[in-house]
């Protein structure tokens, strides 16, 4: 464990903390994706399916379990709870390009052809896209509430704070995993758009909109 | 270098 993956991860928990704080307060999940948070819940349990074979400590066992759990009430809290405030008519990326090209992917570039390691692999490919749905529905909408942009950039920096983690990890580990590291880049470069708004706009007191 | 085997990371 070093700093740089300590803050990604934390960062992720504050994203998931930020989401959840929004729907209950605000009572609505509008301008959250439910395809986006679906593919999540997809991500984390193709890849954390090794909490049953693989033990690597406390910490990364309570991680898995709030992943997981966290991930799926709030898509109880989106399906059920505050189904009404849920527009699907701008939610319409078809998550079948990701899940497929995902598919595709794990099966020809994986570490070994096993089935939990495909599984993991095809997790790290959906992740890096995951977020895709989000991104379209902003881009529609071309606005956000501040609360959700937080929650966007918290979720971004959690991938970037990874880049400098498998960096110090080369070099005090001598370890590299190709797999993680060119998702990772893509996962990040996703954001660089919403990041670029977020440093000129949110953070200097404006509100989250785009160019017409 | 060698590639990771176990998957530590989140």
């Amino acid at each position: 464990m070093n700093l740089f993956r300590l803050l990604g991860d934390l960062s992720h928990l504050a994203s998931i903390f930020i989401l959840i704080h929004k729907i209950q307060t605000t009572r609505s999940c509008r301008g959250i994706s439910f395809q986006t948070q679906a593919l999540y819940v997809t991500v984390f349990v193709a890849r954390y399916i090794d909490l049953f074979f693989r033990w690597i400590s406390l910490y990364n066992f309570f991680m898995k379990i709030f992943f997981i759990a966290s991930s799926v009430y709030i898509l109880y809290l989106m399906k059920y709870r505050y189904r009404p405030t849920h527009d699907p008519s701008i939610d319409t990326f078809k998550v079948e390009y990701l899940v497929g090209p995902a598919v595709v992917l794990s099966l020809i570039f994986n570490y070994k052809f096993e089935f939990t390691e495909i599984l993991w692999t095809f997790s790290i490919y959906l992740e890096a896209v995951a977020i895709l749905p989000q991104l379209f529905m902003l881009q529609r909408t071309g606005e956000a509430e501040t609360i959700t942009t937080h929650y966007l950039a918290a979720l971004g920096a959690y991938r970037a704070l990874y880049i400098p983690n498998w960096i110090y990890r080369y070099f005090t580990e001598d370890v590299v995993d190709p797999i993680a590291i060119v998702a990772g880049l893509v996962q990040t470069g996703l954001y660089l758009d919403f990041f670029y708004v977020y440093f000129t706009k949110v953070l200097q007191g404006q509100k989250f909109e785009l160019p017409a | 270098t060698e590639r990771r085997k176990g998957h530590d990371e989140l």
